[in-house]
């Protein structure tokens, strides 16, 4: 998946890690110190509507390019995860009672266009 | 609201730096609390001495378990179904003096409403310090509500961690509704307060770790 940078407005994963310091959770989760928490962000014009976001072959781009030139009209694509990881982490429950389990779909790993 | 148009249908306006930070952080914490069925951070009320916690995970991942080769608890594990969260829990208990040879240990655990708990392994580990003289061998039994669990005897002068695995225990425990669990520890043969964590302070807090898959209600029934 394309990861965002200054040079395109194209639909890509744009990177944000939480450092549960920043909001006072570290005190009842002891590890990890934070995740990559990650959102996507970017156009979806008509050419790469519906393409999972990895780089296409020159071969799929014609192709796009053609369904964009009879693409209908209405419906729009929008930049979406397409790929999320589990988050393992060990913490405190009200009991003191120390907890590890992973939480699923929690760090956008990829995006791409619906 | 405003600055240039996001993607219409998912409505996801782009963030400037100041609201990006708030916005993700809040989504940070309205995540981790979603899935983890909690309504609210939990306040930690009675914190366990951070040197029990090391001992306990350290015993956890150096201790028996390893040596006999078998995985144990809080090691990588092949995980649940998909669609039940797998849980792996230490509770360290609360003792209260019931004898000089005899304690009283007491575990609390959160129940969720309606949440169906599966437990897959329970073990108890106890601290027990050698005795400084004597040659009469040592007896260490668990009870609950006045019903043995199980009995080990130590040789002569021998002391350090013992484990009991209290499966059926703790499975019949999560069918129930209670909260607690009250076990009985006697230590015969031994010196006062030879199981050495039963101070609050104690680093060698008595515990019990358990691994557990949850379905939460509404969830669909795993095809076996």
């Amino acid at each position: 998946s394309l990861r965002c940078d200054q040079t395109s407005n194209l639909c890509c994963r744009k990177d944000y890690y939480v450092d549960f310091r920043d909001i006072g959770w570290n005190d009842w989760i002891i590890k990890p110190e934070g995740y990559q928490i990650n959102y996507c962000m970017g156009q979806c014009p008509p050419h790469v509507a519906s393409s999972p976001g990895m780089a296409s072959s020159s071969h799929t781009a014609v192709l796009n390019l053609i369904r964009a030139h009879n693409v209908q009209a209405g419906g729009q694509s929008c930049c979406v995860p397409t790929h999320r990881r589990p988050l393992s982490i060990l913490y405190f429950d009200r009991n003191s009672n120390i907890v590890k389990t992973d939480i699923p779909d929690m760090i956008v790993d990829a995006c791409g266009c619906s | 609201g405003g600055g240039t148009p996001g993607c219409p249908s998912c409505r996801m306006p782009t963030l400037e730096p100041g609201t990006e930070r708030r916005f993700l952080l809040e989504l940070a914490k309205r995540q981790i609390l979603e899935k983890l069925h909690l309504s609210e951070r939990p306040n930690i009320t009675q914190p366990v001495p951070r040197v029990a916690i090391a001992n306990a995970l350290h015993r956890l991942h150096v201790g028996k378990a390893r040596q006999e080769g078998q995985p144990g608890p809080f090691d990588r594990w092949d995980g649940p179904n998909a669609d039940e969260l797998g849980y792996e829990i230490i509770s360290f208990a609360k003792t209260e003096f019931s004898s000089p040879s005899s304690t009283g240990l007491r575990f609390r655990f959160s129940r969720g409403p309606g949440r169906d708990v599966h437990i897959l392994q329970a073990q108890l580990w106890l601290y027990v310090r050698a005795p400084r003289s004597g040659l009469s061998p040592v007896t260490l039994r668990v009870s609950l509500a006045g019903a043995l669990l199980s009995e080990r005897q130590l040789e002569a002068r021998a002391g350090g961690w013992q484990t009991f695995t209290l499966l059926p225990v703790l499975q019949a425990f999560f069918r129930g509704q209670e909260k607690t669990l009250r076990l009985e520890l006697e230590c015969r043969g031994c010196q006062a307060n030879a199981t050495a964590g039963s101070d609050a302070g104690g680093s060698h807090q008595p515990f019990l770790v358990a691994k557990a898959t949850v379905r939460e209600p509404g969830q669909r029934v795993a095809k076996r």
